[in-house]
């Protein structure tokens, strides 16, 4: 059975797409079937696949507001064992439908059910907000990883992210697990970030991954190039260390 | 007559919320009389003053949802010639009722009418969306300045951001204007910051703002001391870039 985990954070800018993606990628060459919803309407996952509007035929906007089948907008993006779903979202006005539209917050869960078990994980990648798609998210996923930047903001509205976390578990989706926190961006030539990392170690303990992602250029520049940082430069310190966080990703989850 | 001016990008991290702050208080402290609106549910303008939820007693959630008048938000922060208004969002179940209020996309100007004479500038810190409380915002705005961060996904979300603004001008706001491109946390080692740079003046020309504001640590330490980084640093890069940011801007508007 396919587990949903939902990659999520209320601030922006984290590295939840750059996550979504080259976590799909590593464990797709570990031999694992994913799936990659796209949930924000920014639409990065099309774009990190340089897809084009023309190429899309449709995406989450037309599942969750004209209730086609999910299964008509599985695009293959040509590497193995990974599928993703774009979020297809055109303009402002769709933005709005579909927010409306996902206030009914087990919509999403339900649309996933029928495809869960073709895969071994499916991957959604959140916008940078706790509104109606997110908790669509959280309410149809079994795991949630949450990207941290070692800097200010990231750090303070992490308390009321898990707060929110926890009541929707509570209230909608019991079996929410928190998978974990994952450094992302590190930089340890900069100061602020080596505190901070030192913060969330001491206060999240064992909820932290192991692995940090460093700050790479690698990583920024792949997405450029329409593809995973493994398949731009499978030595990079980028690619390295997602490889190692699937590894840790799966240990944490089994 | 006070001129009312978004700050705004769907893509997150690119520097909104600082480059609102900084810009802020470089008016203030050029003598112009300034209120910052924090739109987005995150609260992180709040945040960066170290305001607690004890010492706000109300906020744009408060304005909008409950209709209580907008006067009864200005908090000070005792800085001269600066107050805000803090979002005041305590969870999921806020967010979602404050976005559905504003779907009602007039109110922000609606309520913002009785106080914009009072102050010189009322910059709108925007939530990275293109939701409701963005639409707010551009309706209500008479300028919008976009921060751009040099790299793949800002660029990417560049024009189709510009063709919503242009969409929701035509309709509902025929006043506004784009002020500018601001390219924030530049970094010059970086090499694909200086490509997209060079890309993006080449598209946009004139419609860039001169100034850049390069990457720099004090930018990210201020909001940590509670403090705008010409508070905590004059002689940074940050503060002075900051500064003459606002040179600019009021050269551009007036
Ligand atoms: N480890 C890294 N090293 C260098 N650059 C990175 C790294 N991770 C992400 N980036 C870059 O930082 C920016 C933000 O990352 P990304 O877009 O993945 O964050 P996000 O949380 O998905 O943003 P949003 O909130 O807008 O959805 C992007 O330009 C990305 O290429
Ligand atoms: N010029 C800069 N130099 C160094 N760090 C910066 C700079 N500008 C912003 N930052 C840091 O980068 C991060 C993102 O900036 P900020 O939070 O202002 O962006 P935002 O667009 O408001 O994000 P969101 O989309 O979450 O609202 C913050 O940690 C901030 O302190
Ligand atoms: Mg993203
Ligand atoms: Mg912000």
């Amino acid at each position: 059975m396919g587990i949903v985990v939902a990659i999520a954070s209320q601030k922006g800018g984290v590295g939840k797409t750059t996550t979504v993606i080259n976590l799909a990628t590593s464990l797709a060459i570990l031999k694992k079937k994913v799936l990659i919803v796209d949930l924000d309407p920014q639409g990065s996952i099309a774009a990190s696949f340089q897809l084009d509007d023309y190429q899309m035929k449709s995406g989450l906007y037309d599942i969750l507001v004209h209730r086609q089948p999910l299964t008509l907008s599985i695009t293959d993006i040509g590497l193995q064992n990974l599928e993703i779903i774009p979020a297809n979202v055109r303009d402002e006005e769709q933005e709005l439908e579909l927010f409306s539209y996902a206030l009914e917050r087990q919509m999403l869960k339900t649309v996933l059910t029928p495809v869960s078990s073709i895969y071994d994980y499916i991957l959604l990648d959140c916008p940078p907000s706790l509104g109606s798609i997110t908790q669509n998210a959280l309410i149809a996923a079994q795991q949630i990883l949450i990207p941290v930047q070692c800097e200010y903001f990231a750090k303070k509205s992490l308390g009321k992210f898990l707060h929110s976390i926890r009541r929707i578990g509570m209230h909608n989706n019991p079996d929410l697990k928190l998978t974990g926190l994952l450094i992302t961006m590190y930089d340890k030539r900069v100061r602020q970030h080596k505190e901070i990392l030192h913060e969330i170690r001491n206060s999240f303990k064992d909820l932290v991954f192991k692995i940090e992602i460093p700050r790479n250029s690698k990583l920024s520049e792949a997405p450029a190039l329409g593809k995973p940082v493994a398949f731009l430069d499978i030595s990079s310190a980028g690619a390295i260390a997602y490889l190692q966080l699937a590894e840790e990703f799966m240990e944490r989850i089994e």
